[in-house]
């Protein structure tokens, strides 16, 4: 996978993921967006399969918007049914339970950082002002790391794959490489929904397993947009 | 090429285990069941499957609402057993490791 969170000059928030995962002739036929309606009012709204009740991607309107990605690595599966039999919520429901419940985006950060799950993931989260934009590195247990963005010191946008942004990815899955050059060329001056789409469609950031693509701002929640993405013929 | 995702409403308002019915509507059951077994096929190891199974008779137990009702709710419209939704549910929790 890989989420993007930039913050454009004016000071607004942009994010946008692609979800990549096998069994992708599968989920590009039942990848729906979904409007969870409460008292008549789009209480939140996120991209998920048809029969899975997680979100991976989701935004709670004008106030904060949140993607997950895999982070590779950490305990075996004895653990992770430990975890689950210890009320360890699955990483997807976290999502979903914070669209839900929290007010804003420092209590969804709150939240997505500080409750145990039961697999380690990244959880990137925007909101709807300046600076609000931030990765957090989960553990099973609490938050290995939290990244805000620092637009002041040129730090207007981050990219988060499946590897830690302290270390450098793997050459044979550098993603994060080709995004940021995308970026940067992009500029913070351009950086809108369109051309955060394009970005997301530079090989290999977009790829053969990539089986959606989704932009959104939670300060403008009618632009959430999720594109179903067919790989390339070999 | 991009296609746009289908947009669906679920209703908060109505009861958990029926809430996901109009979505579940909009798609062939046999054909999501066969999609459902085959994932849980190829991510779940065999014997998670077996040790998961008995646990869904514990569901409530287990799992927070709404999210235990919604499981129960899908599984009983395609006919798919609550354990294979919860497999379903933890697919990432599988692979991730």
């Amino acid at each position: 996978c890989t989420s993007i969170v930039a913050q454009d000059y004016k000071g607004n928030i942009y994010h946008g993921r692609n979800l990549d995962y096998d069994f992708g002739d599968i989920l590009r036929k039942i990848t729906i967006d979904v409007q969870f309606i409460k008292n008549g009012q789009v209480a939140y709204r996120g991209t998920t399969f048809c029969g899975y009740v997680g979100l991976w991607t989701g935004q709670s309107p004008h106030k904060f918007t949140v993607s997950g990605n895999e982070r590779g690595g950490g305990a075996w599966w004895e653990n992770a049914v430990a975890a689950f039999l210890n009320r360890n919520y699955p990483v997807s429901w976290l999502i979903r339970d914070t669209l839900s419940k929290s007010e804003d985006f420092q209590s969804a950060v709150f939240k997505l950082a500080g409750t145990p799950i039961i697999a380690d993931v990244y959880y990137i989260v925007g909101g709807t002002v300046p600076k609000e934009g931030v990765v957090i590195t989960r553990n099973r247990e609490g938050p290995a790391d939290i990244w805000p963005l620092d637009p002041l010191d040129g730090g207007w946008f981050h990219v988060e794959t499946n590897y830690d942004h302290w270390t450098s990815p793997p050459p044979f899955d550098d993603r994060r490489t080709p995004a940021i050059r995308a970026l940067n060329a992009t500029g913070q001056h351009n950086i809108n929904f369109d051309t955060l789409f394009q970005v997301l469609s530079v090989k290999p950031v977009l790829n053969n397993y990539t089986i959606y693509t989704t932009v959104m701002s939670a300060a403008f929640p009618d632009k959430y947009t999720t594109w179903i993405r067919t790989p390339t013929k070999k | 090429s991009a296609g746009a995702a289908p947009l669906c409403n679920v209703s908060l308002d109505g009861d958990p285990d029926l809430r996901w019915l109009p979505v579940l509507q909009r798609f062939e059951p046999g054909l999501l069941l066969h999609f459902f077994t085959r994932i849980i096929e190829q991510t779940i190891p065999k014997w998670v499957h077996t040790v998961i199974r008995p646990l869904a008779a514990e569901l409530e137990f287990f799992i927070p609402q709404p999210f235990a009702g919604e499981i129960q709710g899908i599984c009983n419209a395609l006919g798919m057993s609550v354990g294979d939704g919860i497999l379903l549910s933890l697919a990432y929790e599988a692979t991730a490791f």
